[in-house]
C-alpha cells in the first residue's frame, strides 16, 4: 500500500529527505 | 516431425530462458550503475501491462481478505504471527498490545496500533509522514506530471480525476487557467505544487494519520486493480497509481490546495477512513475505471472535516 501527499505550498518549500530513506509517522517531511 | 509436443518442458523452458535473461538484464543494470551511470528504468510494454491487469487480484485480493478474517484457535496464534513478524520484520516492541495470542485473526494483527508514545509528532514543521513506510520519491510537480519513482511518471489530472470538486472548495480562480490542470489546483500566486509517495511495506504499521492541519472538503473512490505497489513493480509500471484503487482525501491548508490519496495493493485491498462511514473499498459492486464522488461540506457543515497534524485518519485492510 502507498499514500501519495498532493499539495500547494510556497516555492520555497524543501523537502528534507531522500528517495529509499525509511521514513516513521510524525516525521517531518520538509520545511519552508 | 513424429515428436510430441511436449508443453510443460516447453513451458519451463521458455519461462526459465525470460527469467534468466532477466537476471541478466539486472546483473548489467547494476554493474552499470556501479560505475556511476544512470540507468533508465525499463518499463513494463502495453502488453505486459494488459497480462498483469488480466489477473484476477480484486478477487484474490478479497478472498484473502476473509481468509485472514478467520479466527486462528489460540494455540495456533503465536507460531503464525510469529513467522509473520519474522518474515517481515514488525518491530512488535512498539505495538499497544505485545500478547500475539490477544489478536483473533492476521487480519487483527495487521491493524495494530501502537503504543501512544511510540512516534512524536514534530511540532515545529507544518507537514509530517502520515504513515511508517519508505519514501519512494518526491519533489515539485511540473507539467501535469508526478513521478511514482525516477523518471517514470503519471498524469496528475489522471490520478486525481477531473476537476469537478471546486464548488466544495471556496477559491478564486482566472478565466485562463482552466487550460492547465495543474494550474487549478494552485490557487496562491507564487506557490508551487508538491508530491511525496509513501510506500508501506508488508510489516509496517498500516495505519495513517493527517499530515499537517487541514480540512478535507471531498471524496473521490477509484475502483481498480489491486496490482503490487513495491517498488519494484513502481519502476516496471508507468501510471500504476492511477490503475490501482485509490481514495483521494482532497481540501484545503494553510496554503492552499492539499490531499492525501491512500493507494490500495494485492494483499492489503481496502481502505478505511474512519470519519467515513460511507466509503466501502474493494468490493464486487464497483467497476474498475469509474470514480464515486462525496462531499463533506453539507448545509451544516461548510467547512468539512477538519483534522489537526498527526489525528488517526485511516488504515489500509488486508484483502
Amino acid at each position: 500500500s502507498t499514500i501519495v501527499l498532493l499539495f500547494e505550498a510556497p516555492q520555497d518549500f524543501t523537502f528534507n529527505l531522500t528517495a529509499g530513506q525509511k521514513i516513521r509517522f510524525g516525521e517531518p517531511l520538509g520545511t519552508m | 516431425l513424429q515428436a510430441r509436443v511436449r508443453p510443460l518442458p516447453l513451458l519451463i523452458a521458455t519461462g526459465s530462458g525470460y527469467l534468466g535473461y532477466n537476471q541478466y538484464e539486472r546483473y548489467k543494470d547494476r554493474n552499470l550503475e556501479k560505475l556511476g551511470i544512470e540507468v533508465p528504468p525499463r518499463l513494463a510494454n502495453e502488453l505486459q501491462v494488459n497480462i498483469y491487469k488480466t489477473i484476477p487480484t480484486r478477487l484474490l485480493s478479497r478472498a484473502w481478505g476473509r481468509l485472514n478474517q478467520v479466527d486462528l484457535p489460540v494455540w495456533l496464534r503465536k507460531p503464525i504471527y510469529s513467522l509473520y513478524i519474522w518474515t517481515f520484520g514488525v518491530n512488535m516492541k512498539e505495538a499497544a498490545v505485545e500478547d500475539l495470542q490477544h489478536y483473533k485473526n492476521l487480519g487483527e494483527f495487521f491493524r495494530r496500533k501502537l503504543k501512544p508514545q511510540a512516534r512524536p509528532v514534530c511540532g515545529s514543521h507544518c507537514v509530517i509522514s502520515p504513515a511508517d513506510g519508505k519514501i519512494l520519491h518526491f519533489g515539485r510537480v511540473k507539467n501535469c506530471e508526478v513521478e511514482q519513482v525516477k523518471g517514470v511518471t503519471y498524469s496528475l489530472e489522471t490520478f486525481l480525476g477531473p476537476y469537478t470538486w471546486t464548488e466544495s472548495l471556496d477559491i478564486n480562480r482566472h478565466e485562463d487557467d482552466h487550460n492547465n490542470f495543474q494550474n487549478l489546483l494552485v490557487t496562491k500566486k507564487g506557490n508551487d505544487l508538491f508530491h511525496c509517495v509513501v510506500y508501506l511495506a508488508p510489516g509496517d504499521y498500516h495505519c495513517f494519520h493527517s499530515p499537517t492541519d487541514w480540512r478535507v472538503s471531498h471524496r473521490r473512490h477509484f475502483p481498480g486493480s489491486l496490482m503490487s505497489v513495491n517498488p519494484g513493480i513502481a519502476r516496471w509500471i508507468k501510471e500504476l497509481f492511477c490503475h490501482n484503487e485509490r481514495v483521494v482525501l482532497s481540501g484545503e491548508w494553510r496554503h492552499g490546495f492539499f490531499s492525501l490519496t491512500a493507494v490500495g495493493a494485492t494483499n492489503v485491498g481496502s481502505i478505511r477512513i474512519y470519519f467515513d462511514k460511507e466509503l466501502r473499498t474493494n468490493n464486487p459492486r464497483y467497476s474498475k475505471g469509474s470514480y464515486n464522488d462525496f462531499s463533506y461540506i453539507s448545509n451544516n457543515n461548510q467547512e468539512g472535516v477538519s483534522l489537526r497534524k498527526g489525528e488517526h485518519l485511516g488504515e489500509f485492510n488486508l484483502g
